[in-house]
């Protein structure tokens, strides 16, 4: 499904350089459950923009589905992050001046429903993560732990294939998280993949792989003994 | 040093009136080093707004250093906020367009340092949390938990003497959580008071004592007994 070979990323600042991934190689399968470990700056959320076509890397190839996303023209590119992929970001970036409804339902609108069904899904996603009670709130009108939910809820709407999800209980209480991580689980048993950064190890042992990176690279690749 | 009093803190959306605080009270001396917990929405960090006096409670009183912070002038609660209090935000609340030293500057602008000195004073606060290579990147050229330790930096940059800290190593691995907890300790070691959002037991195990809020409210207020 997803195959990265040699992938780099660099970003110049001034007279710096820097290597924010310097080589990475990693093949995920259809189905799998990937949790994505190492400490802060290591290159974590550089990977995962680039898995999740946000991001184009400096060097290396990215095979996704069998297509080199380099070759994918913008619609298709478009088409890939709003149909198959579904993105929790670390920063939740939610749209601040919408309702928690709004920006659930926001995927919802490329995929091409109207206005009635969208705001139905919508309630239904946010009442998923315990927060039906909350769908007018604006972001700012809501908890720290709150917005995060409606990240999740807004990134799995769509039903995508592929779950990239960054640190997504990251602010949330041991009772919240063992929740959404249950909804992971739910969408991971209907044949979804799932790549999850969290530098929680408690949550890393949903994932029956774990992967952990120190400076831009791999350094350990294994399946969860645990699990 | 705190004493809240029957804090209530309510909002309206449209027809709905939300009690985010029903009524809290609570009293913490100088120089303890307080854990604060509770589900995501239980109104952490609403209570930590108001201790930092970012934030007018909407019932009961709230005095500092035996006044009643309601009767200061606007220029005396800037001045509290800017010369006794370091707040660190559960979302940071970095300046997008300023480098991480210019934004780890800031408040001793306030505190009436020319130039040198603060960016020597930055550039060391910068350094104590592993960030001395990451000066001149902006917020967006840094990862989630560099940006966090950008705010845990500034926070403490002007030696306050009262420590608000909302979820300050919810983007951190375990070793780099453990070096500002460190951080923390230290600055505990010399007298000062702390108060600490976390939703993670092994961070809570740092304080001395633990309040768990749920609903508005709280519902537990105990000593820490393994420590
Ligand atoms: N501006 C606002 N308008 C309306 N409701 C609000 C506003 N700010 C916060 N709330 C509500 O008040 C309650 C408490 O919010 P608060 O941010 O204090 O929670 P918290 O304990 O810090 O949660 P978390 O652990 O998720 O950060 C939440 O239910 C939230 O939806
Ligand atoms: N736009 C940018 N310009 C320059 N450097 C960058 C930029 N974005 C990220 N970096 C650097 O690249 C490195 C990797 O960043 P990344 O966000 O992938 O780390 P991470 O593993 O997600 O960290 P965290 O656990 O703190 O979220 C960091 O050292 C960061 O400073
Ligand atoms: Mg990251
Ligand atoms: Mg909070």
């Amino acid at each position: 499904l997803i195959q990265v070979t040699d992938i780099g990323r660099k970003y110049v600042i001034g007279a710096e350089t820097i290597h924010a991934l310097k080589s990475v190689t990693l093949q995920i399968n259809k189905g799998e459950f990937v949790a994505l470990m190492g400490p802060s700056g290591s290159g974590k959320s550089t990977l995962m923009n680039i898995l999740g076509c946000l991001d184009t890397p400096t060097r290396g190839e990215y095979i996704l589905n069998g297509i080199n996303v380099s070759d994918m023209t913008d619609d298709e590119l478009a088409d890939v992050r709003n149909k198959e992929i579904g993105f929790v970001f670390q920063t939740f970036n939610l749209l601040p001046r919408s309702t928690s409804l709004d920006n659930v339902a926001l995927p919802l609108i490329y995929a091409g429903y109207g206005k009635k069904t969208r705001n139905e899904m919508a309630q239904r996603a946010l009442e998923s993560v315990g927060l039906g009670n909350r769908v007018d709130h604006k972001p700012n009108e809501l908890s720290g732990g709150q917005r995060q939910r409606v990240a999740v809820a807004r990134a799995l709407i769509n039903n995508p294939s592929i779950i990239l999800a960054d640190e997504p209980t990251g602010n949330l209480d041991t009772k919240t998280s063992v929740e959404i991580m249950g909804l992971l689980e739910e969408i991971h048993h209907k044949g979804n993949t799932i790549i999850l950064v969290t530098h929680e190890e408690d949550i890393a042992q949903h994932a029956h792989r774990i992967v952990r990176m120190r400076d831009g690279l791999i350094e350990d690749d294994h399946p969860n003994k645990d699990i």
